[in-house]
């Protein structure tokens, strides 16, 4: 649970080609932890990304340093994902 | 859960009550419903898929499987729900469906990916809970999983897929490499007479049909388009959800090994995959108070679907 805890998802708006071509390069580094849920393709399409607590400021400074828009979608993925576990538990008992 | 009639569907299930559940809609319409072993997974699980069939050897058949990703539970619990409703249509003479089982098979194949669901549901650590692939070894000890939907037979090691096994996109050592999606080909190719293959996924909205791992159009991109545009109306007019519809190449990104684009290229001319509601904003933890009201919107687009392809024997 220590891992996932303060785990965030940033929807990304990649407004040029660069954008793009760097948001490409983080997601080819597959040591990074970011798990991309909806890829840099188009302008047109933002980008998805769960991010781990502990990546969170390394990938604001990447953002940041491209000058590439994000907002927070999902501020703490865990707090869902206890609110799912209690509501599985509550079926399980009915 | 002893009948279908009791049966939560405004709820998430773990693999076992799922397998269950099976068992429990094959009892109670034996007339119609089978469940077909296809074999096993990498962890040696069994792989089902429920047959409705009125009859006939190797009819013309549909095909619809979910739960591809292990993570996109709306896709699994969607098909939950589906298959009761199939079911239910035939039992009460609902149209259409009395009518196309006359013609065709229906095979539903509620999870795919049986080793990567039952690891989203390990406990206590819930960081799994977002697992993608399927769980088999492969060259790298600390990163396991292929992606099921990069490993078909279908311009494999193209763009969109990964050769990194620690990546989401990982596509495999090889085509088919993976026995889940062996399994499936299997059945597909044995029978020799599927004219629809239909995938559920979940995130964004879409209604996609080939290509994936090219952005050239596919010979019958006219029709399938309109089709896939009737299909999205015939969801929206239910409670307003907006789908997007195009090639997946155009409309999500390139994806080579995709099993719509495997499908369509062994001749399965209506083939098209879902992206089931999710906008994000809750990423693939869906409110289970969300799942009928999916599962009733994707209906009636599959069930446009269906209907169209029984109209239009090739």
């Amino acid at each position: 649970e220590e891992l996932i805890n303060g785990d965030k998802v940033f929807r990304i708006h990649a407004e040029s080609e660069s954008h793009i071509h760097a948001l490409k390069e983080l997601e080819r580094d597959v040591d990074s932890g970011l798990d991309f849920w909806t890829h840099a393709v188009s302008t047109e399409q933002p980008v998805d990304i769960r991010v781990p607590h502990s990546r969170l400021y390394a990938l604001k400074d990447f953002l940041k340093k491209n000058n590439i828009p994000f907002t927070v979608i999902i501020n703490n993925v865990q707090e869902l994902l206890v609110r799912e576990r209690e509501e599985m538990v509550r079926n399980a008992e009915v | 859960e002893r009948q279908t009639k009791s049966f939560n569907f405004a709820a998430y299930h773990d693999l076992e009550t799922i397998y269950n559940f099976m068992d429990t809609l094959v009892a109670s319409h034996s007339n119609l419903i089978s469940k077909v072993n296809i074999g096993s997974t990498y962890e040696d699980r069994p792989m089902y898929v429920l047959k409705f069939s009125t009859g006939g050897e190797k009819r013309p058949a549909i095909w619809i499987d979910a739960g591809m990703h292990a993570r996109e539970w709306i896709s699994h619990a969607t098909a939950v729900w589906l298959a009761d409703r199939i079911a239910t249509d035939f039992k009460e003479n609902r149209a259409p469906v009395p009518s196309i089982l006359s013609k065709m098979d229906i095979y539903l194949m509620i999870v795919a990916n049986p080793d990567g669901y039952v690891f989203t549901h390990r406990s206590p650590n819930e960081f799994y809970r977002l697992w993608r692939k399927n769980r088999s070894a492969t060259s790298n000890p600390k990163c396991n999983g292929v992606d099921l939907n990069r490993n078909w037979d279908a311009e494999f090691s193209g763009p969109g897929a990964s050769d990194d096994p620690c990546a989401e996109h990982y596509r495999g050592p090889f085509a088919q490499s993976e026995i889940e999606v062996q399994n499936i080909a299997d059945l597909i190719m044995n029978h020799g007479n599927f004219k629809s293959f239909m995938t559920l996924h979940s995130y964004k909205q879409l209604l996609m049909y080939p290509y994936g791992y090219s952005g050239n159009d596919a010979p019958d991109r006219t029709e399938l388009h309109d089709v896939a545009t009737q299909a999205s109306r015939a969801l929206n007019s239910w409670h307003g959800t907006i789908y997007k519809v195009g090639s997946i190449f155009h409309i999500i990104e390139p994806a080579s090994g995709a099993s719509v684009d495997w499908a369509y290229q062994r001749g399965i001319k209506y083939s098209f995959a879902f992206e089931l509601r999710d906008t994000g904003e809750y990423g693939f933890l869906l409110p289970a108070d969300q799942i009928v009201s999916t599962a009733r919107e994707t209906w009636y687009a599959l069930r446009y679907i269906m209907q169209y392809v029984c109209d239009h024997p090739y």
